[in-house]
């Protein structure tokens, strides 16, 4: 599994150097169209789909944009991995950054490279890159050193990518997600350096996400809303409360699966919540559209019966003789 | 669709993620084909429906009614493809995930 998604990963990974191809252009991306990392993230995609295989062995892929953060008074990409879930097995994980040409190594390089002397020449020591990873504790300090890679980067003002599964399975398991780096450590900090906002570095991790296949889990990821809200009152106003919201996966409360009763209807006048009231609120962004055969009809009846209820509405009696038969 | 077979069969239905209101963070696609079955399943069920072994049981002993309340067989998904889908999470982090059973390839009594 890993091998096979770190070769994926290398190959993504050679991919994301190369110029921008159609991904770039693809009206899907939208205001993201600069965004190398969504780009990447859309050649993926476009290359899944097209050979219909997985990413991987897994069925997730996740990028991490990096945040420019003053970290002890110094520069630091820093990522929040906090979003990866418990159920996503890591298989493989690749770090992107741009190799930028000002820096002073590729200096040393260029001067050298214009020697004819040095035309065959390895790259010299001072090409390296160290990059150096930790994660944060409080109050933005540095926390542990998680490890520390050297890259040899071997194209000047281009992607290059590295291998840093270890690194992230590493922090996964002891729950420290989010990680901070220096690029280059040994160079005095002037500034952050030009473009910076494209050339952000990222982390795309390749993971098997083992409860995928459980019932609705497409809406335990892609449904932003709660039909079934806890009543212990708003997350939101809860001091460690977090704008990730992983929904509840039953569809309905137990009661109704024990009780064998219809979850749609109201057995009780005394019923302490209204079912019918929790899902207007729930599914406000569900806006019934009337079909097309109802948009051509423009009686003022018609118009009227839809703005007025969505629903049929009977009378308790009604209600009573239809639940015997 | 009216005029299709009144049998169990695989319906068309195109999901436009706009409008079940998904499509602020699902980058792609922005619909997909997921399809749906409908129909009955009769006795006596032809193979065309595929039924299991407790399909064709039960809609015998539906037909024969010796048990009262046994419903006829159910036209549900057989074969399912997955989808792979392109989403910004919480964090607006790009993220792709390949969803299985998303999509119906063909339906079935069962």
């Amino acid at each position: 599994c890993h091998s096979s998604a770190a070769r994926e990963a290398a190959a993504a990974a050679a991919d994301s150097s190369e110029p921008l191809g159609g991904a770039s252009r693809s009206p899907a991306l939208g205001a993201l169209g600069q965004d190398k990392v969504a780009v990447h993230m859309l050649k993926l995609y476009e290359k899944y789909n097209r050979e219909g295989s997985r990413p991987g062995d897994g069925n997730t892929v996740r990028s991490f944009k990096a945040r420019l953060e003053m970290v002890a008074q110094k520069p630091q990409y820093c990522f929040n991995l906090t979003s990866m879930q418990e159920s996503e097995l890591i298989l493989a994980a690749t770090f992107h950054f741009y190799a930028d040409k000002r820096h002073r190594h590729w200096e040393t390089l260029s001067k050298c490279s214009k020697n004819s002397s040095c035309r065959l020449f390895h790259p010299p020591q001072d090409s390296r890159l160290s990059l150096l990873f930790h994660s944060i504790g409080q109050n933005f300090a540095y926390g542990a050193v998680k490890g520390n890679i050297t890259v040899f980067p071997h194209r000047r003002g281009a992607w290059q990518a590295k291998d840093i599964s270890h690194l992230i399975k590493k922090s996964k398991r002891e729950g420290e997600l989010i990680l901070c780096t220096e690029l280059d450590s040994r160079e005095k900090y002037q500034g952050f350096p030009e473009h910076v906002s494209y050339h952000l570095p990222y982390i795309l991790v390749y993971a098997n996400d083992l409860a995928i296949s459980e019932p609705n889990s497409v809406a335990v990821t892609l449904q932003r809303y709660d039909p079934f809200p806890s009543a212990d009152g708003d997350r939101r106003l809860l001091p460690n409360a977090s704008m990730d919201t992983r929904v509840r996966r039953d569809i309905y409360p137990s009661s109704s699966i024990q009780n064998n009763e219809l979850p749609e209807v109201e057995y009780n006048g005394d019923s302490k919540y209204n079912k019918h009231n929790f899902w207007e609120s729930a599914y406000k962004s569900l806006k019934p559209k009337a079909s097309r055969k109802d948009q051509r009809r423009k009686g003022p009846e018609n118009g009227e019966m839809l703005t007025k209820s969505q629903v049929l509405n009977f009378d308790e009696k009604t209600m009573k003789k239809a639940r015997r038969k | 669709q009216w005029n299709e077979p009144r049998i169990c069969s695989r319906r068309y239905m195109k999901v436009d993620f706009a409008d079940i209101g998904w499509n602020e963070w699902i980058i792609s696609p922005k619909s997909f084909d997921a399809y749906y079955c409908a129909g009955t399943c009769e006795f006596p069920m032809p193979k065309i429906v595929r039924p299991s072994n407790h399909a064709t049981i039960q809609s015998i002993v539906k037909a024969v009614g010796i048990i009262p309340g046994v419903p006829e067989p159910c036209c549900v998904p057989d074969k399912m493809n997955s989808l792979s889908v392109l989403f910004l999470d919480e964090n607006k982090n790009v993220v792709l995930k390949v969803y299985p059973n998303m999509s119906i390839e063909t339906c079935a009594c069962r």
